[in-house]
């Protein structure tokens, strides 16, 4: 999802 | 994950192994500032809070781990065996205003009022500004040595590469975050008189020394 997509970058 | 974003991450942490590679073999750490290392470190530490509650991957685990345990690493190092060759007076600005103005951005803009994605918009935030110090102090001095301004440029290419992941992201996915994008352009447009001096004197072989 649009918050999961996020928080997978470092 | 795409090429863009892998070649950025090695370059985040290629940047921590030439600052480390230059502590140990000069046995200084002259020309660096303490407070963009500790901000770097707060950075970390309030990011990958997710690290107890969220897998990602084995290599976003193990990126994590990384950057939390060489940051704490590079302070001990500033403080401790290396503590003589700080310059303090060199490393003179207001990192307050750092702290309080991330955590203002952050209230504001925050997806969504929990603790952990608040700390994550304040670790955005915080990042976007966090080499302030290390500007400034490179400003008052003039000059750097050459390992360091291979530090910096590794630092300021790996945010300039997330912004093209960015944009490959919105095209491939129609993934988009205008927190870390907004960010990471203001962190990047930091970097601009640094790689102009860096492109046009430390690539020809010549001393970093500002104009």
């Amino acid at each position: 999802e649009e918050e999961d997509a996020v928080k997978d970058e470092l | 994950m795409n090429i863009f974003r892998l070649v950025a991450d090695l370059m985040h942490l290629g940047s921590i192994l030439i600052l480390l590679l230059k502590m140990f073999t000069s046995r200084s750490c002259a020309g660096i500032s303490f407070k963009t290392q500790a901000l770097y470190l707060i950075v970390f530490v309030t990011r990958y809070l997710d690290l107890f509650t969220h897998f990602v991957s084995v290599y976003n685990t193990f990126m994590k781990i990384f950057f939390i345990s060489s940051a704490g690493y590079i302070l001990y190092m500033m403080r401790v065996p290396l503590k003589d060759t700080y310059n303090k007076h060199l490393d003179a600005f207001r990192w307050e205003f750092l702290l309080g103005g991330a955590g203002v951005l952050a209230l504001v803009f925050t997806h969504k009022y929990t603790v952990i994605e608040t700390l994550w918009t304040y670790s955005i935030f915080l990042e976007m500004m966090a080499i302030l110090p290390q500007l400034l102090q490179l400003q008052r001095t003039g000059e750097a040595e050459t390992i360091t301004t291979h530090y910096l440029f590794a630092l300021g290419a790996y945010r300039a590469l997330y912004i093209v992941n960015w944009i490959y992201r919105y095209e491939t996915e129609h993934h988009v975050d205008a927190i870390s994008t907004m960010a990471g352009i203001v962190q990047t447009a930091l970097y601009c008189d640094f790689f102009y001096v860096y492109f046009t004197r430390v690539l020809k072989g010549k001393r970093f020394k500002l104009p």
